[in-house]
């Protein structure tokens, strides 16, 4: 510390005002008066202050003075939002054996982790023999998920997906994508074809061939426009106007008001104008038919 | 059973295909509505099952109230609209709203979440467009308490000079807005610095008038709260310190 504590050493009877940091009104008096001993043995109660960066960078000094080689995992599952301070290479010299660990650590009360620090973390679980079960994947979430590598992902056993919550993968690049739509395909395959199936294939559709699109557009699904947004562009302008009226159902004129995304757009160029009329939502922008009353019919008996 | 609504939305077909007396389903299946099964429903069972989200306050996503609204629609089902969520009629296809009852109508939908639409979405430009049609506000930001009492969060979208030149009733909307703009923030700080009512000179105001504040108080600027009496301030940050308490670190923070 730099200065002399003025207002009296922090004691664990101080802590038991849930204010007491008006009486530590600066990061170098919280410094000053703060002995690490009392930081060890008083580390949650500390981090449920309303306490501002600074004097959050002065905890993980302190800690890293504490535990050169690393802080160790009874104390990891205190950290809180203290543990958003390190980075990766700090990360690196964990022990994350517990899952209870990790979910501590996942807490989302304590803040969003950036991606290299997180994918290291889970490195850390994998690496000391954790698995990504069910209940792993239902506290990484959707997001995280498209954080870890694809290598880490390619660990993910079916059966976990099969039991986890719903996880919005749509933040994931394209080939993380496919690589979870492959692995929730093996897990609901006992459902193809029974109601429930859509509602569980639904969140990992951004991964799907255009050949399985086709099957669920013969299914009356009623697809959301933000689910068929969120569809492998490449694969959706495979699609024709019938697959994407089957696939759309009652939500087809939504299309009208995402004519403008870029998918959408690129699809409608590709589309006889005659076609999209059938739908009858307006949607302009196809290519001029062959023939002056051209239909899907006649294009497949001229070609 | 406090089912999720992944478990819900698997759930929900099979549960419509047995009953069609919807008042036996909880909140937690509700929020399992799947557009597809509710697509198999006749009028009068699709107009039970959406009164029933109401009833049951279920809380259903975008996806699924704008497939609800859609349905309705399609069925003409959209005039007896004060039964079914205000949620719901974010949804609406706004130009069945007829004239007469659209006083009703949008003051109902007002008091949904506009969150549930995209900022700038045409749907929630429209509906504020219509809203102020409807109630003969036109272009005006002067806003009278009677507006302002139908308008509910629309006003949010407004623009912020309405925070000064209106009644004093629009801190009432103010505090129903999800987040407010750096603009209404400047206007919302002008205005409490005032002193006009009801608030009246920050020097005035104890701890239960930033208690009334509500989520507003957050957004009081440094030179309003250095007017504020310091016990005051001292008691109502230890009121928030237990109101928070096991609230997460970044509600805290705030």
């Amino acid at each position: 510390a730099t200065e002399e504590c003025q207002s009296g050493p922090i004691t664990a009877s101080t802590l038991e005002d849930p204010l007491f940091i008006i009486l530590y009104d600066s990061a170098g008096q919280f410094d000053a008066c703060l002995d690490k001993e009392v930081l060890r043995g008083s580390l949650a109660t500390l981090l449920e202050q309303p306490l501002p960066n600074d004097y959050l960078v002065v905890m993980k000094r302190k800690l890293d003075e504490l535990y050169p080689s690393g802080v160790p995992e009874d104390q990891l599952r205190l950290l809180g939002f203290l543990a958003h301070q390190y980075n990766a290479e700090e990360i690196r010299r964990w022990n994350v054996t517990s899952s209870d660990t990790l979910a501590a650590l996942l807490n989302p009360d304590n803040g969003a982790w950036d991606a290299a620090p997180l994918r290291e973390l889970v490195a850390r679980y994998i690496a000391s023999g954790g698995t990504l079960s069910n209940p792993i994947l239902d506290l990484l979430g959707g997001v995280y998920l498209c954080y870890l590598g694809e290598d880490q992902l390619q660990q993910i056993n079916p059966e976990a997906i099969r039991n986890a919550e719903k996880l919005d993968i749509s933040t994931c690049p394209q080939s993380k994508k496919d690589i979870l739509y492959g692995k929730a395909s093996t897990a609901f395959s006992p459902e193809e074809g029974t109601s429930p199936y859509y509602s569980l294939i639904q969140p990992y559709l951004g991964g799907a061939s255009a050949e399985d699109l086709k099957k669920l557009a013969r299914s009356q699904v009623d697809m959301d426009i933000n689910t068929f947004l969120n569809l492998n562009p490449e694969e959706l302008q495979a699609l024709s106007v019938q697959d994407v009226r089957g696939l759309l159902g009652v939500n087809l004129p939504d299309l009208k008001g995402a004519e403008r995304e870029p998918s959408v757009a690129g699809w409608i160029r590709r589309q006889y104008q005659s076609d999209l009329d059938t739908l009858r939502i307006g949607l302009t922008g196809g290519m001029p038919s062959p023939l002056p009353t051209g239909s899907s019919n006649d294009r497949v008996n001229a070609s | 059973k406090q089912w999720s609504s992944q478990q819900a939305a698997i759930l929900f077909g099979n549960v419509l295909s047995r009953t069609d007396n919807y008042t036996e389903l909880s909140a937690f299946i509700l929020q399992g509505f799947q557009c597809n099964a509710a697509g198999k429903l006749s009028a009068g069972q699709l107009s039970s099952l959406v009164r029933e989200v109401k009833m049951k306050n279920a809380n259903l996503s975008d996806g699924q109230l704008s497939c609800a609204a859609r349905l309705l629609a399609n069925h003409n089902l959209d005039a007896n609209f004060t039964d079914y969520p205000p949620d719901v009629l974010l949804f609406f296809p706004l130009d069945q709203v007829d004239g007469a009852n659209c006083e009703r109508f949008y003051s109902l939908a007002s008091q949904g979440d506009l969150s549930l639409l995209a900022n700038g979405s045409a749907q929630r430009t429209r509906l504020l467009e219509n809203a102020l049609r409807c109630f003969g506000v036109g272009n005006s930001t002067a806003l009278r308490k009677e507006h302002l009492q139908h308008l509910g969060a629309f006003v949010c979208d407004m623009d912020a000079s309405v925070i000064n030149d209106s009644d004093p009733e629009v801190l009432q909307n103010l505090k129903l807005c999800p987040e407010l703009s750096n603009s209404q923030v400047m206007a919302l700080n002008t205005r409490l610095s005032s002193g006009t009512p009801p608030y009246n000179a920050p020097e005035s105001w104890n701890d239960s008038t930033l208690e009334d504040l509500g989520p507003l108080a957050f957004y009081i600027n440094r030179s309003i709260w250095n007017r504020i009496n310091g016990q005051e301030r001292v008691a109502f940050f230890r009121s928030l310190s237990d109101a928070y308490d096991g609230q997460s670190a970044a509600q805290k923070e705030k």
